[in-house]
């Protein structure tokens, strides 16, 4: 049986910001 | 059995490294080339540098909170590899290229030690 990849391509994380 | 592969976490992660680099968060280590001072993280710069591997892996260095390069490297060279571990994008003019390369050999830079010379190789055939 193969393994099913779903490939997402969006954002995975937040984006820490360059300044508070 | 499917997984979802998140194309993007491995650029996400290190742009979020370098945001941290540049507010100067959780940075551990400051590297000394030629009195310049440049803050990391010890982690990022052992998983790309085989120089910064041996030296952060020593038990007896690995607490060090400052690291003097040999003064002959070149700071320049240093801050282009530096961006180059935590952008993925080396930047490469024919004014700093054998910096650029000089500093890789001695940071144990193999991968961009050949693109350097493959970029040279091929700046002098055109």
């Amino acid at each position: 049986q193969g393994v099913t990849t779903i490939k997402e391509m969006g954002r995975s994380i937040h984006e820490i910001p360059r300044q508070d | 059995d499917s997984c979802i592969q998140f194309t993007r976490h491995a650029s996400d992660v290190l742009l979020n490294l370098n945001r941290l680099r540049s507010r100067d968060v959780l940075t551990d280590v400051t590297i000394l080339v030629n009195r310049q001072p440049f803050r990391a993280h010890k982690t990022v710069l052992m998983a790309c540098s085989g120089l910064f591997y041996s030296i952060f892996t020593d038990s007896l260095k690995c607490n060090l909170n400052a690291i003097s390069l040999d003064p002959k490297v070149d700071p320049d060279g240093f801050a282009i590899l530096l961006g180059f571990m935590y952008t993925s994008r080396l930047s490469l003019r024919e004014s700093s290229i054998v910096a650029v390369m000089n500093t890789a050999v001695y940071l144990q830079m193999d991968h961009v030690v050949d693109t350097c010379h493959r970029f040279i190789q091929s700046s002098d055939r055109s």
